[in-house]
C-alpha cells in the first residue's frame, strides 16, 4: 500500500482534519502529568468538548453527518483499534530505527539506552518505560514544531499497518520515518505509546467510555467498534435506546 | 475560506 496518502492535502469536511496533533499530546501529557481523577477526567472533557462544539460549527449546514470524534478516539484508546491491522512494531525495532536515523553510536549512551530500555538507569524511574527513555534522548534531536494533524497522523498509521500487512519491511520502516521526522519529541513519545498500544494515562477505558457519553461502554460491549459508539453517540443528549432503534 | 470556523478559536491550550 502507498504510504504517501498523508502527503495529500487534507480534507477540510472533518474535525480530525483541523485539529493539530501536537493539541492532543498537550491533552495526554496533562492528563497523564496531573495526580487527581478530577482534574484527568477535566482535561479529557474539555478536549472533548472543544471537539464537539467545533464539529457543531463545522457542519452545521449539513445532513447524515458521520463525522466524530473517532479519529481521537482510537489514538487515545489504542488497545480498542479493530479497523487498523497491527504495526508489527516493538519496542527494539523502534530503538534501531531511531539509533540508526538519528546517527547515533551504536556503542555510545543514548542507543545503550534505547536498546536497554528495560534496565534500571536513572532516578527519574522510567525504566521499562520505552517511551519516555526515547523522549529524553529525541529532546534535543527532534523538530520543535511539529505540523501533522490527527488525520494525517492516521493516514500515517494507516500507511504503517498497511505495508506491516504486505510484510514490505522496507516500505513500513520509510512510512514510520515519515510519520516521526514531522513531529516533536513529545509528539513521538505519543506516538510511540499508541503504537505499542499502551497509553498509561492513569486512567482507564471505562472513565474514558464514560466522559465520552454515559451509554458509551454499553454500546461498545455490544459492537466492539469504537467509529460506531463515536458517531452513534456524538450527540451527549441522545440515549442508547434511540441509537437502539437504528441499530437493530 | 471566511466560511471554515477555526479549531483555535475552539480549543485553548498552552502548549507543552
Amino acid at each position: 500500500m502507498a504510504s504517501s496518502s498523508a502527503s495529500q492535502p487534507p480534507s477540510k469536511k472533518t474535525v480530525a482534519s483541523h485539529v493539530p496533533f501536537a493539541d492532543l499530546c498537550s491533552t495526554l501529557e496533562r492528563i497523564q502529568t496531573c495526580k487527581s481523577r478530577p482534574e484527568k477526567t477535566k482535561y479529557f472533557k474539555d478536549f472533548l468538548d472543544s471537539w464537539r462544539k467545533f464539529h457543531d460549527a463545522l457542519h452545521q449546514k449539513e445532513k447524515d453527518v458521520t463525522d466524530s470524534f473517532y479519529p481521537a478516539m482510537r489514538l487515545i484508546l489504542p488497545q480498542l483499534e479493530r479497523e487498523r491491522m497491527a504495526y508489527g512494531i516493538k519496542e527494539t525495532m523502534l530503538a534501531k530505527l531511531y539509533i540508526e536515523l538519528l546517527n547515533l553510536p551504536k556503542d555510545g549512551k543514548d542507543a545503550a539506552k534505547l536498546l536497554h530500555y528495560r534496565a534500571p538507569a536513572g532516578s527519574r524511574g522510567d525504566a521499562g518505560d520505552f517511551a519516555m527513555i526515547a523522549y529524553f534522548v529525541l529532546k534535543p534531536r527532534s523538530p520543535k514544531r511539529g505540523r501533522l494533524t490527527i488525520e494525517q497522523v492516521n493516514e500515517h498509521l494507516d500507511a504503517i499497518a498497511n505495508n506491516n500487512a504486505a510484510k514490505n519491511k522496507g516500505l513500513l520502516k520509510k512510512s514510520l520515518l515519515q510519520l516521526i521526522t514531522q513531529s516533536t519529541a513529545l509528539e513521538q513519545k505519543w506516538l510511540i505509546r499508541m503504537i505499542i498500544k499502551d497509553l498509561k494515562l492513569g486512567i482507564s477505558q471505562q472513565t474514558i467510555f464514560s466522559i465520552f457519553h454515559p451509554d458509551a461502554a454499553e454500546l461498545h460491549n455490544v459492537t466492539t467498534d469504537l467509529e460506531k459508539v463515536c458517531r452513534q453517540l456524538h450527540d451527549p443528549s441522545v440515549s442508547l435506546s434511540d441509537v437502539s432503534i437504528t441499530l437493530f | 475560506d471566511a466560511d471554515v470556523p477555526r479549531w483555535d478559536a475552539f480549543f485553548k491550550c498552552n502548549k507543552l
